[in-house]
């Protein structure tokens, strides 16, 4: 929640910025500062701004793509498609690290150190390590534990990256099964109480028949 | 909105609150 | 013994003149302030037992200062000089400071940096000090051994606005977060710390080491549940061994949670209901975020 709100500051300034620029240059030099930025992991509001179709048609198209990268893409893409998109940063490749960090992160909870280091291109697991403590959880992007003996990443927490157009059917769906869950769950309970009311009302029957036959049964005697 | 998307798809990405072998063994 | 008194006093002054402090109060300790001759009233007594106090500290002296101090303890609590009670408590932090009773001495320091007036008596309070008592307090709690008391007086400390505006701001950040501290980071600490701060301990380290060493540990159990001792002596800088046995001590003073596996020459952070509990606590967040998501709406009118 800190985080997000710490980037909807950002990209307000961000946004700012872009709309009182005029010309392509400064618009590719403005995506380079976003990409660069080392709290800002979040792109689609600079993406849809108007003022970056500017950049399309340019030589600076390439800068329109490398946000649409940082947005919804990892290290691995940008490998992929190097060629066509601008030379990266130090900032720049550490955060796209994170970010795919935050990418694996969405489909499972606990992360392979060989699946990490292969997709973040690290050499050893102790570079891995210092990575993940020092740029992902002390940024505060990822919350999780160290498993050295399983030789795994177990994610607690991982920050919202910007949704691609089909995950949003994901994530309504998600939601709906958890509500059903949680609906039927709490029903269960409900008629859990109600048993558990009813067979106490009836063992209190029960034991006052037996008190009142024992009181019976005493007086006869 | 997009930073209320982003905050849902973090939360949603929380489910199951937990999953990890160790935990599977104590819970079960 | 008057007479005797006023030539006491007059070369203790001269002394005093001369930065040699601790003849200073040799001299003004050989006073009889209890004399049946002479009636010294709580207020006389009270301010020459602070005053050589605060001779003896000028050398670092902290055993003899501490002397005189106890002395002055019996007498403070009935004193209403203002001026005398506060340089009473500044004597009693630096001692506790001196003796690295670093905990202690933080919570005095931390009492003295909140002084609201800036005139006590005819004394005026620089903002300077109050500023340099803070910032005592903040370096004699992260010298403090690492543990629950000293987690709450970090709180404390970082939640005062006025910390941030500190030098030292930076490691008291990564100390309260318990963030593992870097090479580079300890040094430019060091910088700041007086000689006893630095001093050697009876294993040959010295007081930061051991600071650093223990708090280094303690973050690492945040963000890891096991380790081996050799990548533990990799993180903290210091042989295997070591590092084993500092673990081992404070696993024992329950500084911090876990066991060792000796045979396997690993540290588990952790002990055997941390499962469960995490669970409790992940809960805890989710429902933590379905609120803040909800207040979001709400704040923007959805």
């Amino acid at each position: 929640m800190d985080a997000e709100r710490r980037q909807a500051e950002l990209i307000e300034q961000f946004s700012a910025q872009a709309a009182a620029l005029s010309s392509a240059p400064q618009l590719a030099a403005l995506v380079l500062e976003a990409t660069s930025h080392p709290a800002l992991f979040a792109f689609s509001e600079l993406l849809t701004l108007p003022a970056l179709s500017k950049l399309t048609g340019t030589q600076y198209a390439s800068s329109l793509d490398l946000l649409r990268l940082f947005a919804y893409g990892t290290l691995k893409d940008y490998k992929s498609n190097s060629c066509t998109l601008p030379a990266l940063l130090p900032d720049q490749v550490r955060k796209l690290k994170q970010l795919s960090v935050l990418t694996l992160a969405e489909s499972t909870k606990v992360l392979p150190y060989d699946k990490l280091m292969q997709e973040l291109d690290v050499s050893n697991v102790r570079e891995l390590e210092d990575f993940l403590i020092n740029e992902c959880m002390y940024s505060g992007i990822v919350r999780g534990k160290l498993d050295q003996l399983r030789r795994c990443f177990e994610v607690q927490f991982a920050a919202g990256r910007d949704l691609t157009p089909g995950q949003l059917n994901n994530m309504i769906e998600t939601l709906s099964d958890w509500l059903g869950t949680s609906d039927g769950l709490l029903h269960q309970i409900q008629e859990k109480i109600k048993w558990a009311d009813a067979t106490s009302e009836v063992n209190k029957k029960h034991q006052k028949e037996f008190e009142d036959r024992v009181e019976e049964a005493k007086k006869s005697i | 909105d997009n930073s209320l998307l982003r905050q849902v798809s973090s939360l949603v990405r929380r489910l199951p609150a937990m999953e990890s072998e160790k935990f599977q063994d104590e819970f079960l | 013994e008057e007479q005797v008194v006023v030539i006491r006093e007059k070369l203790a002054e001269l002394y005093e003149s001369e930065q040699q402090w601790s003849k200073a109060a040799q001299m003004l300790s050989g006073i009889d302030l209890d004399s049946g001759i002479r009636m010294l009233d709580d207020t006389n007594k009270l301010s020459k037992c602070v005053q050589i106090a605060r001779l003896y500290l000028e050398d670092d002296d902290a055993v003899n200062a501490e002397a005189f101090i106890n002395k002055a303890s019996f007498l403070v609590t009935n004193s209403n000089q203002e001026v005398l009670n506060l340089q009473y408590r500044v004597c009693y932090a630096r001692i506790l400071d001196l003796k690295r009773k670093f905990l202690e001495a933080a919570v005095r320091y931390y009492g003295i940096s909140q002084i609201e007036q800036r005139q006590i008596g005819d004394e005026e309070i620089d903002e300077n000090a109050l500023e340099q008592a803070l910032s005592a307090a903040v370096t004699c709690t992260i010298l403090a051994g690492a543990g629950p008391q000293r987690s709450r007086v970090l709180a404390t400390l970082y939640k005062d606005e006025r910390c941030s505006k500190l030098k030292i701001y930076p490691i008291l950040q990564k100390v309260y977060l318990e963030r593992i501290l870097r090479k580079p980071e300890i040094d430019a600490f060091a910088e700041e710390l007086k000689p006893h701060q630095k001093a050697l301990l009876p294993d040959k380290s010295t007081v930061l080491d051991r600071a650093m060493i223990e708090h280094n540990l303690l973050s690492a159990t945040r963000s890891t549940y096991f380790c081996s001792f050799d990548e533990l002596g990799t993180l903290l800088g210091i042989d295997p061994r070591k590092a084993e046995k500092i673990a081992s001590r404070m696993i024992c003073e329950d500084r911090m949670r876990g066991s060792i596996d000796q045979v396997e020459a690993v540290i588990h952070f952790e002990d055997d209901s941390e499962g469960l509990q995490q669970w409790d606590q992940q809960i805890a967040g989710l429902c933590q975020a379905v609120n803040d998501i909800l207040d979001s709406m709400s704040s923007k009118g959805i």
